[in-house]
């Protein structure tokens, strides 16, 4: 078990990225989420990040960092919906879908997770109005055709977290 | 005052 002791968010994240993981390592996804807990500016600076880590040229890596970004909505509260529901970080979701900006060099599977993400959240979170006004964006812009079928697994039902620590 | 500038910065990306 790796300690959390001089992590990064940053270095956190690209072990739970990293290219040679041979599958999802939930022990750097959870270590990112607690990491995003414990700091002051955590979620403005994970967002960053994550945009950064979604938008590579590697599937399996965009592919992990979807699956961390759907991890901190479900475990870091509020503060880091809050900065999911800004079009500063929805626009570079946007990016990966359009054919305008990186959509053409994106696969499939990349595009698919970002349109099921955005429309999980318009359910699940309707207090957060810019991430509807953005996948209502995508479907005007025929983008988005019709809106995905959710497995009942991914859907973001706020759930406690998974270790939770006594004070 | 920081927040509100923010919030009017924030614009969906023009398509």
């Amino acid at each position: 078990m790796a300690e959390a002791e001089g992590e990064s968010l940053e270095s956190w994240l690209n072990k739970a990225t990293n290219p040679c993981n041979r599958q999802e390592d939930w022990e750097y996804i959870i270590g990112f989420c607690d990491q995003i807990n414990k700091e002051l500016e955590g979620p403005q600076i994970a967002v960053r990040l994550l945009a950064h880590k979604i938008q590579s040229p590697q599937e399996w890596e965009a592919v992990q960092a979807l699956t961390v970004l759907e991890a901190c909505m479900k475990n870091c509260g509020r503060r880091f919906h809050n900065e999911v529901g800004k079009f500063r970080f929805l626009n570079e979701l946007i990016k990966v879908v359009s054919p305008k900006y990186l959509g053409d060099r994106v696969s499939e599977k990349v595009k698919t997770k970002v349109i099921e993400l955005l429309y999980s959240w318009t359910l699940a979170l309707p207090e957060e109005s810019k991430i509807k006004d953005a996948y209502h964006m995508l479907k005007r812009q025929g983008i988005v055709h019709s809106d995905p079928q959710i497995p009942a697994d991914r859907t973001l039902i706020p759930s406690p977290p998974p270790r939770p620590k006594n004070p | 005052l920081g927040e509100e500038s923010e919030e009017r910065d924030d614009h969906l990306l023009p398509m």
